[in-house]
């Protein structure tokens, strides 16, 4: 497929531009509705004095992601694909063009809400975070494989929600070390502020 | 765009092979885990007395939904789109083949999770049921707007949750209605057999 080739060229080409501006670049990646958004809110209001940040938002439509983090104060581009259903490396390096990027922080990159096509386009970042719910069912890591496959972290959002589910958390996870035995997994709750500090020192420790 | 009129013109051929058996195809589209395999497993063991079914699964991966459905008695036939991020008219074409039609009745083809690509793609359905579920929240419909557009009805699931949750129904609605003034809203949920009578009686009126 030469569209993956010539993605993955100019991918490499962000890796190098993210590493000579000393950006941590992340690719979130999950279901509709799963929480990125909510994710980013949170972690930019909680550790924007230590860190910086910049995002690039990717939807088919609508500037509503761009605006809710606009609100943390954090420099934000919004990406709107149309009929489009992944972000890819080229979109990315013409929206780096429109930030201000002036310290070293981490580059967060929100993909469109879809758990196949993104899995396939590297876009540069260093790390891949794959965003599940606890309401979307155990077996998506073995239904959606490639993209959990690709992930570098599993993100588990909504565990205030388990008292009201049936969603059994070893099921799940085992389902994704199938398809993934390095898969790393952090259970958190964007609402309640659970396990929000593991996510903070894992984006921490990429630091060093 | 070859492709999609390629495929049309096979999906017009699947509509009238669906007319001349008399079969009522749906073609049920969702963010993944919204409950569409959850909402044919309810409708068909409530419903196989009075109706026939007939199940048609996509997925990327995996024989489990098709397991599902299996339990219940019903024919199914599971595709496997690999890393396809959405099923088309010929592999409906092909999976028909592979079903035992028989008496008239209900063709359910339950699509790839995933809110983007499949809007695209006509199967030869005669309507098509987008399932939104409560968790996702409420701007859904106007970030992917194209699968709302294309939608005859709109089932919100699981509003079993909804006092956990601070989903606001009425601006989903809005949300959709802005994209498609059209479309038709049913709110149920599956686990909790809520609103599930009225989703019945909208089968049972497209029989007449
Ligand atoms: N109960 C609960 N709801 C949450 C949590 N995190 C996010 N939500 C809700 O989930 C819904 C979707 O959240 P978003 O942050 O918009 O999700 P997203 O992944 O960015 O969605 P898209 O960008 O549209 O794909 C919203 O209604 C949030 O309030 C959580 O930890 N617990
Ligand atoms: N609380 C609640 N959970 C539900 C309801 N309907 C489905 N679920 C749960 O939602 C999860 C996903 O359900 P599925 O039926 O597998 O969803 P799906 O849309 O078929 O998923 P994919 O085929 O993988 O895209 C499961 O854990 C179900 O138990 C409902 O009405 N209420
Ligand atoms: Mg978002
Ligand atoms: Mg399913
Ligand atoms: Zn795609
Ligand atoms: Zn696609």
């Amino acid at each position: 497929q030469d569209v993956l080739m010539k993605n993955n060229l100019l991918a490499e080409r962000n890796r190098g531009y993210f590493e000579a501006k000393n950006l941590i670049a992340l690719n979130l990646v999950s279901s509709p509705g799963s929480g990125k958004t909510s994710l980013l809110e949170r972690t930019i209001s909680d550790l924007k004095d230590q860190h910086q940040f910049y995002v690039i938002e990717g939807d088919q439509q609508t500037m509503n992601d761009a605006e809710r983090i606009n609100k943390t104060g954090t420099e934000v581009v919004q990406i709107n694909t149309g009929e489009g259903c992944h972000l890819d490396s080229d979109m990315v390096r013409n929206a780096i063009k429109e930030l201000n990027i002036g310290k070293p922080g981490f580059l967060m990159i929100e993909n469109v809400g879809n758990l196949v096509c993104p899995a396939l386009f590297d876009l540069g970042e260093s790390k891949r975070v794959v965003i599940m719910s606890t309401t979307e069912g155990e077996d998506k890591p073995a239904k959606y494989p490639t993209m959990f496959q690709s992930a570098d972290l599993c993100v588990i959002n909504k565990i205030d929600l388990l008292p009201y589910l049936d969603f059994d958390m070893q099921v799940a996870k085992d389902y994704a070390m199938k398809v993934n035995p390095d898969l790393k997994f952090i259970e958190l709750s964007v609402r309640s502020g659970d396990g929000m500090e593991v996510w903070y020192s894992w984006l921490n420790n990429l630091k060093h």
